[in-house]
């Protein structure tokens, strides 16, 4: 029973960095997200969203995840901006 | 609702669709066409700009480009197929994409028919990014990133507030009467002007103005840092991202103080009930998130403040809570002052023994222009466009390095000062009197 709730854990994580709510990680130190993080970003997305902050991936926070969207960030951090500008280049 | 700082410098802008649907077929090309075009009127009907349809042979070269396209399709941004990301745009500005508008063909567009897509209602969201918005919290806001169903009917159809206010504070208020509505296909849309205005994005002055400092106030709130600098603040968060090069209205995001507001003087989160408190002049305003609460302003006086010299304070420079001992304290006029706030709401005054003189805090400039606790609850003083750090729980260190404000924070190259105004442009523009005169 633990692999679906791996993978929706990891989707998650996938989807924050993806929508501007955790940093990409740095693929030369290979760090983790912390724990912390992760719970400080999920908070973030469902504040931004209009949901109850519980800061985990309760029912609401996947469904909005799983709701079609537009492709851009929410977040748009200078880091973001930059390499979007790099990869346009 | 946030804008990215990016705009086009022009208000002609001219479109073209490069496809069409070709996966599933619901809308044929005589429906995209006046659907894209009224998308697009959403936003030129509350502002200066005009949209015209590119003609065959300028198709390549419109500003905004819109195309149907599946997966992988050479912008770095594949999409996904059926659901997941429906669309994007890439924000105004000089690069040869700016203004692109790309939707997933994969998906089922329709038009006023919930078994699809509603291609008016995301068409109108991804202009607000080629017009240099990015994604809006508040409810309703066609920017907010998810998919909210159709929005009706094109010719009924009005931007909501939050989305006004958002492209209005990029390009103004319309001057003239709404766009005329296209009621038929683009055959009937007026023609592009021979030359387009071409030339380089201008930088936004903001930006500027962000990198001279001088900010009214500083505060951390809700674990953001907030600059306010005259009617406008920016915002950084815990990453250190600043969320817009673009500021915000103070009045459009703090509800409830007064409409003519253009300065604030000090700002502080309350540890007691989380409360937000602003200071302006001799009031003073408590918020609950956003909001102010009933009952305010109330006088600066409720705060029991005495300048050593027995005059009462009129004005406060900064407040801010220290994390070394969770106090409260106040900055007035070289002077400062400590409160230990507990539960009750009613305020009890300062603590005894204060005011102190604030040149105690070694290091830091004496008039602050605002003081947080930030990083590992280091006291940071802001003064100009300079901040100070005084680590936890010291007030007497032997060094404090001054660093810049529009560098570390504001995410400037490097500092700007004001230019000062050329004499020819004062004498050109205004009259020079003087008291001989």
């Amino acid at each position: 029973h633990s692999a679906p709730v791996k993978d929706q854990y990891s989707r998650g994580v996938d989807w924050l960095s993806r929508y501007g709510y955790l940093p990409p990680l740095d693929p030369r130190t290979g760090q983790l997200q912390s724990k912390d993080g992760i719970e400080r970003a999920i908070r973030e997305m469902q504040r931004f969203a209009g949901l109850k902050e519980t800061g985990k991936l309760d029912s609401d926070t996947l469904t909005l995840m799983n709701t079609p969207r537009c492709s851009l960030p929410d977040i748009i951090g200078i880091e973001d901006k930059l390499k979007k500008r790099r990869r346009k280049r | 609702y946030a804008t990215t700082g990016l705009r086009w410098t022009k208000s002609d802008i001219t479109w073209s669709v490069q496809n069409y649907p070709s996966v599933h077929k619901r809308l044929t090309p005589t429906q995209v066409d006046p659907i894209i075009s009224y998308a697009l009127k959403a936003w030129s009907d509350v502002t200066n700009l005009n949209f015209y349809g590119a003609s065959s042979s300028e198709k390549d070269r419109a500003d905004i480009r819109i195309s149907f396209a599946r997966s992988l399709h050479d912008d770095g941004y594949p999409f996904d197929g059926k659901g997941g990301t429906l669309a994007h745009a890439f924000f105004p500005g000089e690069s040869d994409v700016a203004g692109d508008t790309h939707f997933d063909d994969d998906e089922i567009w329709t038009y006023l028919d919930e078994s699809g897509t509603d291609l008016f209602a995301v068409a109108v969201h991804e202009f607000g990014h080629a017009l240099g918005l990015s994604h809006s919290s508040s409810s309703p806001s066609i920017m907010k990133p998810y998919y909210q169903g159709s929005v009706g009917d094109v010719g009924s159809y009005i931007l909501p507030d939050d989305d006004r206010e958002a492209i209005q504070s990029l390009y103004g208020r319309k001057i003239s009467s709404p766009t005329p509505s296209p009621n038929k296909p683009t055959s009937h849309l007026p023609k592009p002007p021979a030359t387009y205005p071409k030339g380089p994005v201008k930088p936004d002055p903001s930006i500027q103005n962000r990198c001279e400092g001088g900010f009214d106030a500083v505060a951390n709130l809700r674990g953001e840092v907030f600059f306010f600098k005259g009617p406008y603040f920016w915002r950084i968060q815990r990453t250190g991202s600043l969320v817009s090069f673009q500021p915000a209205h103070i009045k459009n995001f703090w509800m409830g103080l007064p409409p003519t507001t253009n300065k604030v003087d000090a700002v502080y989160e309350r540890k007691v009930d989380n409360a937000i408190i602003f200071f302006i002049g001799s009031q003073y305003w408590v918020f609950k998130n956003t909001e102010v609460l009933p009952g305010y302003p109330r006088p600066l006086s409720d705060w029991g403040m005495i300048t050593q010299d027995g005059r009462k304070v009129m004005r406060v420079d900064a407040a801010f809570i220290w994390a070394h001992n969770g106090k409260t304290y106040i900055f007035s006029g070289g002077e400062f002052w400590r409160f230990s706030e507990g539960r009750e709401t009613e305020l009890r005054g300062p603590d005894t023994g204060y005011p102190r003189n604030t040149n105690l805090w070694k290091g830091a400039p004496s008039n602050p222009d605002d003081v947080i606790t930030w990083g590992q609850g280091d006291a940071y003083f802001f003064k100009d466009n300079s901040y100070w750090v005084l680590k936890n729980g010291e007030m007497d260190q032997t060094s404090v390095t001054k660093k810049s404000t529009a560098v570390d924070w504001m995410m400037c190259q490097q500092e700007t000062t004001k230019a000062p105004e050329s004499p020819r442009r004062r004498e050109g523009v205004n009259c020079y009197c003087d008291n001989s005169a």
